[in-house]
């Protein structure tokens, strides 16, 4: 049942053609509406199902409420921007296992990343464009740099991250000025 | 001002002193191309079609004024920042065009964000903005895209395989919609340069050895289609929106190229999904 309101958004949106730019500005407004209240009831079934996959509540992080970035792409996450530790969980969708790159939006200098095994995971911190800072969505956001390391998911399956900060020396990296603005 | 490389395992990217794209090599061959790359615009034509006159650009039609597109200078800035498991060079075309040329460790691809926008139109002119690349490579009219997001077609600059075309628009004529990859052959050096994307596109190749994908569109008239008005959105601060996206690139030997297409095609496709959860848990307790 929930899903059906993603399902019925997204049969609307492609028998119209939507989110080409071939509608009134009031009509694209509707579809995106559409789209993103399909999109959260999708997100409140995968923190069912996940609930369903951790341990019982009384144990532990069963408790806890999976949070979903859905700006991760403009470097904003309210989640990580503001906890000094998290948990992230990455779900694969692919029946085999993957490895992939996750830039998560910080706000501090260095963190230290536990893979699913406890060991630690090599990381590196990227500063943010100038460009990135200055996006409209982004209004209340205040991360300054990315978090970026690899992630390793099995096949349908979940690997559970944990991620702290520390007071470790900044592990940016050399940077340089090609040529300055003119 | 020193010239700069890019380099992991598979692949290497030399910039030159300005920030510039100058040489892409795949390491497991030894083979190079030269290659430029920018982010330039086309002007929308005008026009008023419910009086007659001209079609102009729009919504559904893409027809930009003129053949050639406008450019800058090449990046006003560029910076690079190097590290253990990524390197990227941030250029910047212009205050509203902007890339980051970005590869990581170990991956056999050349990533590329772009953010494109708010498109100025003080000017009264309409713009349609593509990310374009422009390679050594003989590709004697040909390219490829994937077109209905399945089977792969060989497209034919100014030509159409069942009908004789008679081409009166040089560059919208030989747009074709691009759904996540397009490259192009050298059949002499049997070397393929392709350019996957994260969402659907227009793609064309206008000069041989050269790629370009439209990412971004503003403009002010309506092409009386059905639409009724522009395709001229504003965004919640009525400035014109900005939008962000990424291509992979990969230059490779035709024979090997589509275990990397399709393999990395269906990653991103259907890429893991993050969630996250506030914790003061250590390791132990949570395990």
């Amino acid at each position: 049942i929930n899903i059906q309101v993603l399902k019925e958004a997204m049969g609307v949106a492609q028998h119209h053609d939507a989110v080409s730019g071939t509608e009134k500005q009031q009509v694209a407004y509707d579809y995106a509406l559409r789209l993103a209240n399909g999109r959260n009831e999708c997100q409140k079934v995968m923190n069912d199902a996940m609930r369903k996959l951790l341990p019982k509540e009384k144990e532990g992080p069963a408790a806890m409420e999976m949070k979903y970035c859905d700006l991760l792409n403009i470097s904003a996450c309210t989640l990580t921007e503001q906890n000094k530790e998290f948990v992230m969980i990455v779900y694969n969708p692919l029946g085999r296992t993957v490895k992939h790159w996750v830039r998560l939006p910080v706000i501090g200098s260095a963190y230290s990343v536990l893979d699913p095994s406890g060991n630690t995971v090599e990381t590196q911190m990227v500063p943010l464009t100038k460009r990135t800072t200055v996006i409209p969505e982004r209004k209340g956001h205040i991360a300054t740099s990315e978090l970026v390391f690899q992630v390793q998911i099995p096949a349908l399956g979940f690997s559970t991250y944990m991620v702290k900060m520390t007071q470790g020396k900044k592990k940016l990296t050399k940077s340089s000025n090609i040529r300055g603005f003119v | 001002g020193e010239p700069f490389v890019m380099k992991n395992k598979h692949m290497s990217l030399k910039f030159d002193g300005k920030g510039n794209w100058e040489k892409l090599t795949d390491l497991h061959s030894k083979k190079s191309i030269n290659v430029t790359n920018d982010i330039v615009y086309y002007n929308g034509m005008p026009g008023n079609c419910s009086k007659g006159e001209f079609q102009p650009s729009g919504a559904y039609i893409f027809r930009p004024n003129g053949t050639s597109p406008q450019k800058w200078t090449g990046p006003s800035s560029a910076m690079s920042i190097v590290g253990p498991l990524v390197d990227e060079v941030h250029m910047e075309f212009s205050p509203w065009a902007t890339q980051v040329t970005r590869q990581y460790k170990d991956e056999p691809y050349v990533e590329v964000e772009w953010t494109v926008g708010p498109i100025p139109v003080q000017d009264k002119l309409g713009k349609e903005v593509v990310v374009r690349f422009e390679t050594g490579l003989n590709t004697d009219t040909y390219f490829y895209t994937d077109a209905n997001g399945r089977e792969i077609l060989r497209r034919v600059r100014d030509y159409r395989e069942t009908w004789d075309l008679n081409q009166t628009e040089p560059v919208a004529g030989n747009y074709y919609p691009v759904n996540s990859r397009i490259f192009l052959r050298d059949e002499g050096t049997g070397m393929q340069f392709t350019v996957m994307t994260d969402r659907s596109q227009g793609g064309a190749s206008i000069h041989d050895g050269e790629v370009e994908l439209m990412v971004h569109r503003r403009l002010l008239y309506d092409d009386c289609k059905g639409v009724g008005e522009p395709m001229n959105e504003t965004g919640a601060d009525q400035q014109g929106l900005i939008i962000r996206g990424k291509m992979y690139l990969h230059l490779g030997q035709t024979l090997d190229t589509a275990k990397f297409h399709r393999d990395f095609g269906l990653k991103k496709y259907m890429a893991p999904i993050p969630a996250f959860s506030e914790t003061n848990m250590k390791y132990q307790e949570y395990s």
